[in-house]
């Protein structure tokens, strides 16, 4: 090398102009496509431009639209994969029974990789759980989950790692590493309907799925959903009602339900509470706090615990609470561990989840369960019509999107359906602390 | 998986004059206070907090 270096005879020629323009040309088209690509755009107009059907779709069928994405290498190669499609067949492929004696072996090996602990199991004998799935969604023994003994204590509603928790503001809820996703895309922008008709709490809620298009939670149109003055619930002796808890209460209801009896230092609270009240009542989203009105000043909070693959993959309820709507969103199902949540923002916001709303005694309570792509199948127990990762659903989105064109109107993304229940009082179905709710599933 | 809990909460009064006076600045008294850490690993039953 060093002889090379020394004897070897360089000599140096000017580039010719058009050379070095054209080379200028080249990294401009690269900066510009590399640019283009890192953004979130959407694959159905893309498809319409390849296809010759303008870049308006001009005579095809309206479809869901669906974001494409941005993130490292890693997420730009899972983000052209047919997830769903390899969840729907990971989940037959473990619903292959297994040969009787290699059962106990194969379980215990997985438990072995995993961490599962088998003296926990629901049944002890292994030869009863006739595949992986079956053994994936086991019970545990009855008192291996003792509830804490405080009752105003918000119970795990898994078991599982605690990937984030905190406070809401502003409508966003900080991920991991600083990024941060909308509330609105999270729940979905509008406010839950209500319905008056009531079944018997005894038997499964049997929604029926209305979807419905998302409007700006500011129009005048949400008065065609909520019902002035209706009774929502009344708990502890607090009564709430859809205005108050959806939109906040009106200003003479302010005026009268609190400040007058309270002492002067919850009177201060009050006075801060309702000056934030005027600053933010004119763009505050429908799940914004709600007991402006109470004594009690409240705030919106978060956590989200994520279920490894060897965790008990059923969930409880984590407070007694009434839910009283659901949204199930059909997105996408990329994986949910940490790593592609430090990697991909808004993950939350792109996967298949369905988004239970309700109310406890504090206020808002919502809960969303959100599948990825080895646990696509999110299973509510008080909800037998709700069918996720499914191509019925998918073709149902798909329609429903269709329709909402059809209208006119955007498409929310998100089929909804409301629990009726017998108690007009709570007005949905009610959940007890450690209840269990459902659960994961695997494919 | 995952799950997403999204609630509200008390978040507490304001301490009076006194108690700021104390040392009690700007902290809020009552209301909800967490119990865990990021990254610990809880069960179904235990405490994510308390009000």
């Amino acid at each position: 090398l060093r002889t090379a270096l020394a004897d070897t005879k360089m000599e140096w020629y000017p580039i010719p102009i058009a050379v070095g323009i054209g080379f200028l040309g080249f990294l401009q088209f690269y900066r510009i496509q590399r640019s283009q690509s890192s953004q979130p755009r959407l694959p159905d107009e893309r498809e319409d431009r390849d296809s010759g059907y303008g870049s308006g779709g001009e005579g095809r069928p309206p479809r869901r639209k669906r974001t494409r994405p941005s993130g490292p290498w890693s997420v730009q190669i899972m983000s052209t994969l047919p997830l769903k499609a390899l969840s729907r067949l990971w989940g037959r492929f473990n619903e292959i029974p297994l040969p009787y004696y290699l059962r106990p072996i194969g379980f215990r090996l997985y438990a072995w990789v995993f961490g599962v602990n088998l003296s926990e199991v629901g049944e002890p004998d292994l030869h009863a759980y006739p595949n992986l799935a079956s053994f994936f969604y086991r019970s545990l023994k009855p008192g291996c989950r003792p509830l804490d003994s405080n009752p105003n204590a918000v119970l795990s509603p898994a078991d599982g790692k605690i990937i984030q928790f905190g406070t809401i503001e502003h409508g966003e809820v900080e991920q991991v590493k600083g990024v941060t996703y909308s509330l609105d895309a999270l729940l979905g922008a509008q406010r839950p309907s209500h319905s008056g008709a009531s079944t018997p709490l005894t038997q499964p809620a049997s929604p029926a799925l209305t979807p419905q298009t998302s409007r700006d939670w500011t129009s005048d149109d949400d008065a065609e959903v909520v019902r002035d003055d209706e009774e929502f619930a009344k708990v502890n002796g607090i009564s709430y009602t859809l205005p108050n808890l959806f939109s906040g209460p009106k200003e003479e209801d302010v005026h009268h339900s609190a400040v007058d009896q309270s002492t002067p230092a919850e009177a201060s609270a009050e006075a801060e509470v309702r000056a934030d009240l005027a600053l933010g009542e004119s763009n505050r989203p429908w799940w914004a706090p709600s007991s402006y009105a109470t004594k009690t000043p409240t705030a919106l909070y978060y956590c989200v615990v994520y279920l490894a693959p060897g965790d008990y993959h059923r969930f409880h309820s984590p407070v007694s609470w009434v839910a009283t709507s659901r949204r199930h969103f059909a997105g996408e199902l990329f994986s949910v561990a940490p790593y592609l949540q430090r990697k991909l923002p808004g993950l939350f916001t792109l996967n298949e989840r369905v988004v239970l709303l309700g109310h406890w005694r504090w206020g808002f309570f919502s809960y969303t369960p959100v599948g990825a792509t080895n646990v696509g199948s999110i299973r509510i127990n008080f909800d037998r019509e709700l069918r996720t990762n499914s191509l019925t659903t998918d073709t149902e989105a798909d329609r429903a999107a269709a329709e909402a064109a059809a209208r006119g109107e955007p498409y929310s993304g998100f089929a909804e359906a409301t629990y009726e229940a017998a108690s007009k009082v709570l007005g949905g179905h009610a959940l007890t602390r450690g209840e269990e709710m459902g659960g994961f599933q695997l494919g | 998986s995952t799950i997403v809990l999204v609630f509200e909460a008390p978040k507490g009064t304001r301490p009076s004059f006194d108690e700021g006076y104390r040392g009690m600045k700007g902290e809020r008294k009552g209301g909800w206070r967490w119990n865990i850490q990021r990254g610990q690993k809880v069960k179904v039953g235990e405490a994510l907090g308390y009000v």
